[in-house]
């Protein structure tokens, strides 16, 4: 887990 | 990127565009929900935090979109609650926008993938997203009635959020992607629309006005 979510979309 | 998501993306900016022109060219902004514009710009703001927490750099296309995406629906709230305050129609636009930005607040708290301040907002304007059209479609159904350009902006918002769907069926499919959190808000969301896509198709497709029976 590097924490930060990553969300690709917009 | 898959060709739903990219049509789906032109769809939004396109519906952004219309809702714009409209106002721009008729220097008006009567049967305009202001408080649907102005949830869709706190779900910007809300989703794309990021861009005012770092230095941004336009090296992306992601970055202009989000960027067009947070100017242009704080500049259609400028133009319906400055400049064309006059003709906006605020007797109308009676739905409370407390009682869906207040829930949408609650519910991502409650619900989401990580309990950081980052993370909720994302949630919170996913939630809220879902929700936000429903002041524009309750001013229609409490005037009876929706200009064809008001039409075709609702029907390319709406595009957008169908689009979304096959996109993240295509996801699921080709990339085992799946993030539940915007797939069920963005499916009740879709869901909000179809009964407009009904009128849409048997009134303004065949050059009709959308005219609600009273």
């Amino acid at each position: 887990d590097n924490g930060q979510l990553f969300h690709d979309e917009l | 990127m898959n060709i739903f998501r990219l049509f789906g993306d032109l769809s939004h900016l396109a519906a952004i565009a219309i809702l714009l022109l409209k106002i721009w060219k008729t220097r008006s902004c009567a049967g305009v929900s202001g408080k649907t514009q102005l949830l869709f710009a706190v779900c910007f703001i809300t989703r794309y935090i990021d861009l005012f927490l770092h230095f941004v750099s336009l090296y992306n296309t992601e970055k202009v979109m989000k960027l067009i995406y947070i100017s242009a629906s704080v500049f259609t709230c400028y133009l319906i609650f400055f400049k064309f305050k006059a003709t906006y129609d605020g007797n109308h636009d009676s739905m409370r926008a407390e009682f869906l930005i207040v829930p949408a607040a609650g519910l991502a708290c409650l619900i989401n993938t990580k309990f950081d301040a980052i993370e909720i907002l994302w949630t919170f304007s996913i939630y809220l997203e879902a929700v936000a059209i429903l002041p524009q479609l309750f001013l229609i159904s409490k005037t009876g009635e929706a200009e064809t350009i008001t039409s075709h902006y609702l029907f390319a918002q709406g595009s957008y959020r169908a689009l979304y769907i096959l996109n993240w069926i295509y996801r699921y499919h080709y990339e085992s992607h799946v993030d539940t959190i915007a797939i069920v808000a963005g499916v009740v969301q879709t869901i909000l629309y179809c009964d407009f896509f009904y009128l849409y198709i048997t009134k303004v497709v065949k050059g009709q006005k959308i005219v609600l029976p009273a």
